[in-house]
């Protein structure tokens, strides 16, 4: 474990955790995407198939449940907690997500390690975790004023793909037994990308003091 | 597991 690491970990954990005091304390759901959630959500589960199986860590298991815990309990607030709901913005949210599901799923079919179940659905898992954020985004440009909430989640979930390309990196450079194949960089590398248009505007929001507000 | 490509990451 080293340090990009860690630290992406904890931005990942901490986006979490903004949307989740958004949703549990001022009740809303204002600008996020529920399709961007459910995308997330089927990320993990097919991801963490092996949480009984294979025993990495301590940290690693937590980790892995807490992800799985709170997508799942976003999911079911955005849908049918009766305050929260209200507050979604159905008719702005339209991205439709199996245009993003069923082409990753057949490019893990024709591309990945190893042709088997698990393997075929965490290599899914990738593909799709690069481009879940699409709907948020698409949302996000579609949305009058930003608040701070959402605007925070969607600046810790960058940062958190931008310190996990620091720690392929590092571990490339540092670990012997680490070699990473074009698969997790690519989808990676494109995940990042696409906040590279929102950071900008975040970061100049932020210097002048202004509402987060994203050119249609 | 074997961390070679990289399934001991979240």
């Amino acid at each position: 474990m080293n340090i990009f690491r860690l630290a992406g970990d904890m931005t990942h954990l901490m986006s979490i955790v903004v949307l989740l005091l958004k949703m549990h304390t001022i009740k809303s759901c204002a600008g996020i995407s529920l399709k961007t959630q459910e995308l997330y959500a089927l990320v993990f589960i097919t991801r963490y198939l092996d949480i009984f199986t294979d025993f990495v860590s301590l940290y690693n298991t937590v980790m892995k449940i807490f992800f799985l815990g709170t997508s799942i309990s976003i999911v079911w607030y955005m849908r049918y907690h009766k305050v929260v709901k209200q507050s979604y913005d159905k008719d702005h949210d339209t991205f439709r997500h199996y245009f993003l599901i069923l082409p990753c799923f057949l490019l893990a079919l024709i591309i990945n390690d190893e042709f088997t179940f698990r393997e075929v659905l965490w290599t899914f898992s990738l593909y799709l975790e690069a481009v879940a954020i699409i709907p948020q985004l698409v949302l996000l440009q579609r949305t009058k004023n930003i608040d701070n909430l959402t605007g925070n989640y969607v600046f810790f979930l960058g940062a958190y793909r931008g310190l996990y390309i620091l720690n392929w990196i590092y571990r490339y450079f540092t670990d012997s037994h680490y070699r990473r194949k074009g698969i997790t960089w690519t989808s990676g590398i494109v995940q990042t990308l696409l906040y590279a248009d929102f950071f900008y505007y975040y970061i100049r929001s932020w210097r002048r003091n202004e509402r987060l507000n994203l050119p249609a | 597991v074997s961390p070679d490509n990289g399934h001991d990451e979240l």
